[in-house]
């Protein structure tokens, strides 16, 4: 997927996005990670970026896109730009009885962008 | 730039560029890691664990690495997951850390309050109690080989819950008001160092009980002779309080793939 770092030309892209928890006063209670990536997906999917590869956020997209570049578009919705790969974060923390819970976080953080 | 199309589909409309820091923006991956984690809102500490006794646990789980800087690296469960072939539904480990109040006998008693993470139906997989055992300065010579019989006692499933008396003998009022149960586990102590004991069982009836506060008693027999003593709650040594590490998923049951 892209990156927006100024090169995508508004095309859909990752958008990268850092916080720290110690500037959010969350950091007496999480113990580890010592932040969040937040990233989040942003960016126009026009149609000839059907054809792109990597940028089918799914194998039914990868089909449906076949179809646009066809001109047999399935109706006129529009194709919009999601997470297509995300990652877990392994997170340490206190809970409100002082327990230190240790936990895997599936699906947590946005590795990559594409078009659905 | 051409106005933004609003997809169908897609629910979040990040902001543009000015609103980045915008605090609405903030305020939603706040309430997203809130979500994730089963949590209405962020904890409350008002009185944190010390630090020398979540040093120690941690240290003692390999759950984490504490750096020279005093950040912690954790090591996630994934590569487990691989190892036993299973899709793991979301699996978690809560370290507890002992308590004592007026109902926990001072010589022998100690409680935890272990974390369901606000879910009802978490499976345990597997608990375990860690015990230090000191070697008391007035005891027999260094190095000698001191043998003990450790013996946890806990409630049973189905026993009232409360710590009120204790498996016949210590504990308050003496007497027990439910059945107790045991675990028994014969101990070679050479030097001071750290012991676990299986709860299993216990920390699952707990949690059978929708209880979860874990009463025990500890007895060994032979310590005092061997002059050694295990540490229970005592402000004194925080590095050496006793705590229960429970590893535990949901219980979901529906994503499980089971070799055929």
């Amino acid at each position: 997927g892209l990156e927006c770092d100024g090169t995508s030309g508004g095309l859909c892209c990752r958008q990268q996005f850092y916080i720290d928890f110690r500037l959010i006063g969350w950091n007496d209670w999480i113990i580890a990670p010592a932040g969040y990536y937040g990233n989040y997906c942003e960016g126009s999917c026009p149609a000839y970026m059907a054809g792109v590869p990597g940028s089918a956020s799914s194998f039914h997209t990868a089909v449906v896109n076949q179809y646009r570049m066809r001109g047999m578009s399935p109706g006129s919705v529009n194709s919009c730009c999601i997470p297509t790969k995300l990652s877990t974060m392994s997170m340490l923390y206190f809970d409100d009885e002082y327990n230190i819970v240790k936990r895997d976080v599936p699906n947590m953080i946005v590795e990559e962008c594409g078009c659905a | 730039s051409s106005p933004q199309e609003s997809c169908a589909s897609c629910g979040f409309r990040a902001p543009d560029q000015s609103e980045r820091v915008n605090i609405d923006f903030l305020e939603a991956v706040k309430r997203h890691i809130l979500n994730r984690l089963q949590m209405r809102d962020r904890p409350n500490i008002t009185h944190p664990i010390p630090k020398a006794a979540m040093v120690t646990a941690l240290r003692r789980l390999h759950a984490g690495k504490v750096r020279e800087d005093g950040r912690v690296e954790i090591p996630s469960f994934d590569g487990q997951a691989a190892f036993n072939n299973e899709v793991q539904a979301e699996t978690s480990e809560i370290i507890s850390f002992a308590e004592s109040d007026e109902h926990t006998s001072t010589k022998s008693g100690l409680y935890f309050l272990v974390s369901n993470e606000g879910n009802q139906n978490l499976y345990v997989s597997q608990a375990n109690l860690w015990l230090y055992f000191r070697v008391l300065p007035a005891g027999p010579e260094k190095g000698l080989r001191r043998k003990v019989t450790v013996k946890i006692h806990y409630q049973e499933a189905g026993a009232a819950s409360g710590a009120e008396g204790g498996p016949g003998g210590g504990g308050g009022g003496g007497g027990g008001t439910g059945r107790w149960a045991l675990v028994e586990k014969r101990v070679d102590l050479k030097r001071s160092g750290w012991h676990t004991f299986p709860l299993s069982e216990a920390v699952r009836a707990v949690f059978g009980k929708g209880s979860r506060r874990q009463d025990l008693e500890v007895h060994c027999e032979g310590c005092e002779t061997a002059g050694v003593a295990p540490v229970l709650v005592d402000p004194g040594d925080p590095s050496h309080r006793p705590f229960l590490v429970v590893r535990a998923r949901q219980a979901d049951g529906k994503h499980r793939i089971r070799k055929r």
